[in-house]
């Protein structure tokens, strides 16, 4: 952050739309820029008052390359926006490049995420390093509608304005590091060689035989998976993976979405299974086992239809391994389960798990 | 086929990069020190700098990896170090 010093010494900050971009209605701009505004007024004591003419705080302004501010812009992609800290006249002004596109949904430029990026900085945040905060510099590809302040970006601007009078003092998402201990993942499935492993907005992907991981937004990949999701498995027979969430599912074919989100019901879940809670896909079987709570259903990926007798408990058909499993997937003829940090290694011809393990043993720390 | 050499990239994309740190790591133009040890080359260091912020690793060097960051869009907020 600047000095406390150069913040604002205020709380009551004032702000002008100076001109509109042409790439969306007037009024989809305005909720877009009061959106941005209020990820910082609810997490601070902060307030944003719009003003129509007269000075103002923050000037918010849609130009294209040279605007006589000595940072010109540089036309489509590259530099999205500027912004400068507190201060009088040009302080706390905030220019965006109108030579991009700027949209209201997910599609490149999101004006809400660019904007709430953009007046961190007018209010004297600096860059992060963290890679999922909203003032890490590069655009991130991540669900505008499901966005949260992440608690990188709370902590910096409360250190310059202190707690919001909210009697619940609001938490923001924290971004995994892959050799935390104590990392618990949503799903994990192999895809192509490689092993993905889902935690909240992000994928961990990673060779199984070594080499870097790479932590990138779900979004990043694939455009209309939602972060959290349950449980994702891939099927070499078609070479699909699928991903759920809730009570849907999408297609995966590599890195687009080939199909949904479809409902649960397609695959011949009854209507009462809400979510399930693990997939994994057992090569030499031809079969899918989907876990849900104490029980798991068998799935036949010939027949595309579920077992007759199924669901079964999973302390039967698995015997060690106990309810409520995170994630789960196949490498190497062996099942590997995942509850909170920890990891099963587990032998199905044998019915035994062979060792347990930290959760994160793939991660090479 | 021949695989595209180190050198190759670091020439194709030494002037993006060039005006990537002048633009957001304070790169200067001009004043640059005279010698060939890499310590004094204000544009690894600033190089450097870039990839440590980006949890890349730090070579110095034009690599795939820092190019494809450095292609990335993202915020141009250079002013706000400077401003007053």
């Amino acid at each position: 952050t600047v000095p406390k010093s150069s913040a604002w010494q205020k709380n009551d900050i004032t702000y002008k739309i100076v001109n509109f971009t042409p790439d969306m209605p007037r009024a989809d701009v305005e909720s877009s820029i009061k959106r941005a505004f209020k990820v910082w007024s609810d997490v601070t004591p902060l307030t944003f008052t719009r003003v129509y003419q007269g000075d103002c705080d923050i000037e918010i302004q849609f130009v294209t390359g040279d605007h006589k501010d000595n940072s010109p812009f540089d036309g489509p992609n590259g530099v999205l926006a500027h912004a400068f800290q507190p201060g009088p006249n040009i302080g706390g002004d905030t220019h965006f490049d109108d030579d991009e596109t700027f949209t209201k949904n997910s599609q490149q430029y999101n004006l809400f995420l660019v904007a709430a990026h953009e007046f961190g900085h007018a209010l004297g945040l600096h860059h992060s390093t963290d890679e999922g905060a909203l003032m890490y510099p590069n655009y991130p590809n991540t669900d505008p509608d499901s966005f949260r302040l992440p608690q990188d970006d709370i902590n910096g601007i409360q250190s310059l304005y202190g707690k919001s009078s909210n009697p619940i003092q609001p938490t923001g998402p924290s971004t995994p590091t892959k050799c935390d201990p104590n990392i618990a993942f949503d799903a994990v499935m192999t895809l192509r060689g490689e092993l993905f492993f889902f935690v909240n907005r992000f994928v961990l992907r990673i060779n199984p035989r070594g080499g870097e991981s790479d932590l990138i937004f779900i979004q990043t990949l694939w455009p209309s998976v939602p972060s959290d999701i349950d449980a994702a498995y891939e099927n070499p027979l078609t070479g699909e993976n699928l991903v759920f969430k809730g009570n849907k599912y999408w297609n995966l074919d590599g890195f687009d979405v080939s199909q949904g989100p479809r409902s649960l019901t397609k695959l011949g879940f009854p209507k009462n299974v809400k979510k399930i809670d693990a997939a994994v896909h057992v090569e030499n079987l031809g079969k899918t086992y989907f876990f849900v709570k104490n029980k798991y259903y068998s799935y036949d990926e010939d027949k595309q239809a579920m077992d007759e007798g199924f669901p079964k408990f999973i302390a039967k058909g698995f015997p060690g391994m106990t309810p409520d499993i995170d994630a789960v997937f196949y490498y190497r003829g062996l099942l590997y389960f995942f509850q909170d940090s920890v990891q099963y290694e587990y032998n199905m011809d044998s019915k035994r798990i062979q060792q347990v393990l930290r959760s994160n043993s793939w991660m090479g720390c | 086929f021949p695989a595209a050499s180190q050198e190759d990239l670091e020439s194709k994309y030494a002037k993006m990069a060039q005006k990537y740190l002048e633009r957001f790591y304070d790169l200067k133009t001009t004043g640059r020190p005279v010698g060939r040890n890499k310590n004094n080359n204000p544009f690894v260091k600033k190089l450097e700098e870039m990839q440590e912020f980006f949890g890349l690793e730090v070579t110095g060097k034009l690599d795939e990896k820092t190019v494809e960051m450095m292609e990335k869009p993202r915020c141009g907020v250079q002013d706000i170090g400077e401003y007053n």
